[in-house]
């Protein structure tokens, strides 16, 4: 453990705790994608199987139960509890297109031609995309709620610090994940143009609007 | 020693 991998799973903490707070006090998951939250409990379900008969830490252990716990629990309040306020109509991304190119990628790049290395990957692969519902939502709308915006940038603060964590551990621990690397490069990436609105808007105090 | 994924990450 070091201090980027730290702060970022506190920052990935944080951002399903904004999510959570934007979801009570707004009473209303408007503006927020169904298809994503629906993406990333897969995403969690699929990397954590290893919690049933692989022992890391207390807090490895902590931290993955709850994030499938809240995962999930966001999926019951979208779909359940304020069902009404959520708009499928503007929720239009195709996830097959996502998820189909996952597999193969998971089945061409494993570390290991197992059931549970599989779906490790296919889980890695499928969160570094999982965001392009919301951010393809956001650009229909053009606008966001300022605290949508403030999860939007605790998640993406969360993948940029495992950059550096990967950099510390290439030096530290001689330890390279090509898979993680690559994905999480990636999904870094789709969230620069995000950060560019947010730091410059944002952050000035403005509401978050796209340019016509 | 079996080459796996970065597991002890989140």
């Amino acid at each position: 453990m070091n201090l980027f991998r730290l702060f970022g799973d506190l920052s990935h903490l944080a951002s399903i705790f904004i999510l959570l707070q934007k979801i009570q006090s707004t009473r209303s998951c408007r503006g927020i994608s169904f298809k994503t939250q629906a993406l990333y409990a897969t995403v969690f379900i699929t990397r954590y199987l290893d919690l049933f008969y692989e022992w890391v830490s207390l807090y490895n252990f902590t931290m993955k139960v709850f994030f499938i716990a809240s995962s999930c629990y966001i999926l019951y309040l979208m779909k359940y509890k304020y069902r009404p306020t959520h708009d499928p109509s503007i929720d239009t991304f195709r996830v097959e297109y996502l998820l189909g190119p996952c597999v193969v990628l998971a089945l061409l790049f494993h570390y290991k031609f197992s059931i549970p290395e599989l779906l490790w990957s296919f889980s890695i692969f499928l969160e570094a995309v999982a965001i392009l519902p919301q951010l393809f939502m956001l650009q229909r709308t053009g606008e966001a709620e300022t605290i949508t915006t403030h999860y939007l940038a605790a998640l993406g603060a969360y993948r940029a610090l495992y950059i550096p964590n990967w950099i510390y551990r290439y030096f530290t621990e001689d330890m390279v994940d090509p898979i993680a690397v690559t994905a999480g490069l990636v999904q870094t990436a789709l969230y620069l143009d995000f950060f560019y609105v947010y730091f410059t808007k944002v952050l000035q105090g403005q509401k978050f609007e796209l340019p016509a | 020693e079996e080459t796996t994924g970065a597991h002890d990450e989140l």
